[in-house]
């Protein structure tokens, strides 16, 4: 029943596919319902935001906005050599395009707010990401973030000490104190052999890793696998199917409009917007309340390639595309029921050195480690959520390395494939893998950590130095897990999802946002400017007041009886427009009672020179409509003959 | 960057540390935290470019502004580092290098 008038909304398949029915994010059902993410603001962390673009414009938030890389609030994108600041203007579009605006296409979460944090366009460093991940943290409530290390097949690279301190203190006090939630691409280093365990943004536990498929539902050329990504939804594939369809830039070669936009980079607003949606219809999910959901409501498909594992919680996995296509519709409907998850609980083994060797494939080096139930009382830990393994292992070829990690009911992880690029010699240095496979299982129970050497005999073999086990989770039981899985399905229906239903939400906190005042340096610049002008004009003015006084002073009928006052001519009378210039003096009546002082003075004294225009500054004239002098009685023209002047 | 300074001095190509001072007590926290910035960035000989975003605690400090030659900036470094690592209010610290990252 929705119909919107934007010409390329038809095109947007994401959204609503005609040409292969349920092949889109199932979101149309949510809007009828006026869960657009009205109330929700979404930040771009890109390379800017051309905010100014009509299909942006009336959704723009300029108070969640800020650009690092020019240190100023408005997050433009700047045009450069190659046309390439386009991008934060494009996952900007997907989520918050406003629709019937006759203007290209629709936004996933049309109602909501966006934002843009321009960092990517200039010299990037981890003090400047972590600005980036805090940046009005209290207004922002999503991070889109679609751009990570090279996707080149050799690096592994994350956030680095202060980008995890924010990530950390964005999820613990932002968005009132429910936590920022963090959306970030897995990559797009498919055809690399990439993984996303390489990368430390999707390795992370506070982050939403969002990969990609294609209309078609399968992993496309450019997708990463990885064990800690939570979920896939659709961008482009290859050239026979279709992009997504979105608003573009105007500057340089940009319509406006794009029907081009692909890689992960389009699945992760995608799935920013899908988080907005549940954040209307309650706000006070917590960021883990929100990987929950996900970890609930996606869909596993059919996709022979896709090795979906189901674990001991009854949840399926697979590499390729998490627990599976996000739902725009599931998500909504149990996010409107959800009620928040217990604490986070988290386990950590000591530091275990090993310095044992890594056979050759076919054979493995092993590892074990067993969590007791003692170990876990003190937390509570019953289920997990994440488990993060932090290995050093020195190879001579680190690509030829894999490294699998089975939880205690036998569900594998690889948590390090082999990579065919890397051929870096530094091996892993306390470099931390993780993966979300074993979510919901139980905690107690024998970890295994399984690593070969996949490379050629030629090199000499690889040495596991030592490795660390983190387990996340909470002190629900498997009972309550099921019970939860079971309620959710209760809600798919959607008569929860009407305005008479709403849960009581907690209050969030008041968390100020520290960051004090910052006046940008082109303020500054202005106000130094304005500031050297003023006293350059007051000196200039007291120099021509000092100056004209002591001309006065010098003048020989002035020194002891009455001022002279300039010849007025008749003409300039008689047209009114005659300049009275007297010495500034005070003035004094014949009864020796200083004006100045003077009680019953009815005009005020001197007035300001109020003849002065742009350059008559030569001489600094000033008008005095009336002396005043206590006889007023007289019309103030013919007293002065009787004035006497004292200089 | 909650200071003035910020990223363009970085752009300048210029050496910058991150440092996290030690938190003293009580609600004077910012301001001293602050002022101790200001100092230990002038013992390193540097400028204290100011809090970094919503860290408590986490200061920028970068190469007071003016060109200089390699061996000069490589002289600052190891003075910088020297001063940093031996200040008993610091309580880690890091020369920021560039990150390459690549968008998806």
């Amino acid at each position: 029943s929705i119909h919107f008038n934007d010409p390329k909304y038809p095109q947007q398949w994401h959204l609503n596919n005609r040409r292969s029915p349920g092949r889109d994010i199932n979101v149309t059902g949510v809007w009828e319902r006026n869960v657009t993410g009205r109330g929700v603001t979404v930040v771009v962390v890109d390379d800017g935001v051309e905010h100014t673009i009509q299909d942006i414009a009336p959704n723009y938030s300029p108070e969640g906005s800020y650009d690092l890389n020019s240190n100023d609030p408005d997050p433009m994108p700047h045009p450069d050599a190659e046309n390439g600041n386009r991008h934060g203007t494009r996952c900007a579009g997907e989520i918050a395009a406003v629709p019937n605006n006759s203007f290209c296409a629709v936004g996933v979460a049309y109602g909501s707010r966006i934002a843009g944090i321009r960092v990517l366009d200039g010299p990037l460093t981890d003090s400047m990401e972590a600005v980036a991940f805090n940046k009005h943290y209290q207004i922002n409530d999503i991070y889109s973030c679609s751009w990570g290390p090279d996707d080149d097949g050799k690096t592994v690279d994350g956030p680095h000490q202060l980008g995890k301190a924010a990530l950390q203190h964005g999820v613990m006090a932002g968005r009132q104190g429910f936590g920022s939630i963090f959306v970030v691409a897995s990559g797009n280093g498919g055809q690399h052999n990439d993984n996303c365990n390489y990368d430390g943004y999707a390795n992370s536990i506070y982050t939403v890793t969002i990969g990609a498929v294609d209309e078609e539902g399968h992993m496309p050329f450019y997708a990463e696998e990885c064990a800690s990504m939570l979920a896939v939804t659709f961008s482009g594939g290859d050239k026979m199917l279709r992009s997504i369809v979105t608003t573009d830039w105007d500057l340089q070669k940009g319509t406006g409009c794009t029907e081009g936009h692909t890689g992960t980079s389009a699945a992760a607003p995608l799935a920013a917007g899908m988080i907005a949606l549940m954040l209307q219809v309650r706000p006070c999910l917590t960021w883990r309340d929100v990987q929950h959901i996900i970890v609930f409501t996606a869909t596993q498909y059919e996709d022979r390639h896709a090795d979906w594992l189901t674990n001991e919680a009854g949840f399926s996995h697979s590499h390729q595309h998490g627990f599976g296509l996000l739902n725009a519709w599931r998500l909504v409907n149990a996010a409107k029921i959800w009620t928040s998850v217990p604490y986070l609980a988290s386990y950590i083994s000591p530091m275990l050195k090993e310095n044992k060797a890594v056979p050759r494939s076919p054979h493995s080096l092993e590892v074990l480690w067993n969590v007791s139930r003692m170990d876990l009382e003190m937390s509570g830990l019953k289920t997990l959520e994440h488990v993060s393994v932090t290995v050093s292992i020195t190879h001579p070829r680190r690509g030829s390395l894999e490294v699998k990690l089975f939880c205690p009911s036998g569900m594998m992880s690889l948590i390090g494939a082999p990579r065919s690029m890397d051929s870096d010699p530094n091996g892993f240095n306390d470099w931390t893998f993780s993966t979300v496979r074993c979510w919901g299982e139980r905690a107690r129970g024998t970890y295994r950590l399984v690593i070969r050497d996949v490379g050629d005999e030629s090199l000499p073999v690889g040495i596991l130095r030592q490795w660390q086990l983190t387990l996340y989770g909470s002190v629900w039981s498997p009972v309550d897990i099921k019970d939860r899985q079971s309620l959710l399905e209760s809600a798919m229906s959607g008569k929860y999802l009407h305005d008479g239903f709403t849960l009581p939400c907690p209050p969030g906190l008041k968390i100020p946002e520290e960051d004090g005042y910052t006046i940008t340096p082109n303020t500054l610049k202005t106000l130094v400017l304005v500031g050297c002008f003023t006293v350059f004009w007051t000196i200039y003015y007291m120099l021509e007041v000092y100056l004209s006084q002591r001309n006065v002073a010098a003048t020989p009928g002035c020194r002891s009886g009455p001022c002279p006052w300039p010849q007025r001519n008749q003409k300039s009378r008689d047209e009114g427009t005659e300049l009275e210039s007297m010495p500034l003096c005070n003035s004094k009546d014949l009864d020796g009672v200083d004006s100045e002082s003077g009680v019953l003075s009815t005009t005020s004294g001197l007035l300001a020179p109020d003849l002065l225009s742009e350059g008559d500054w030569s001489l600094s004239q000033s008008s005095k409509s009336a002396l005043d002098c206590p006889h007023q009685h007289q019309p103030p023209d013919l007293v002065q003959g009787k004035e006497e002047q004292i200089c | 960057l909650s200071g003035a300074g910020g990223p363009d001095t970085l752009g300048a190509g210029g050496l910058s540390w991150a440092v996290h001072l030690d938190n003293l007590e009580g609600k004077r926290e910012e301001e001293s935290l602050a002022q101790q910035a200001d100092a230990v960035a002038q013992a390193a000989g540097l400028v204290n470019a100011g809090r970094i975003g919503e860290l408590r605690g986490h200061y920028l400090f970068v190469q007071p502004v003016g060109h200089r030659q390699a061996v000069e900036v490589e002289a600052m470094r190891q003075q910088a580092e020297a001063v940093l690592a031996r200040h008993e209010a610091v309580r880690w610290y890091s020369e920021q290098r560039l990150l390459k990252r690549a968008k998806r």
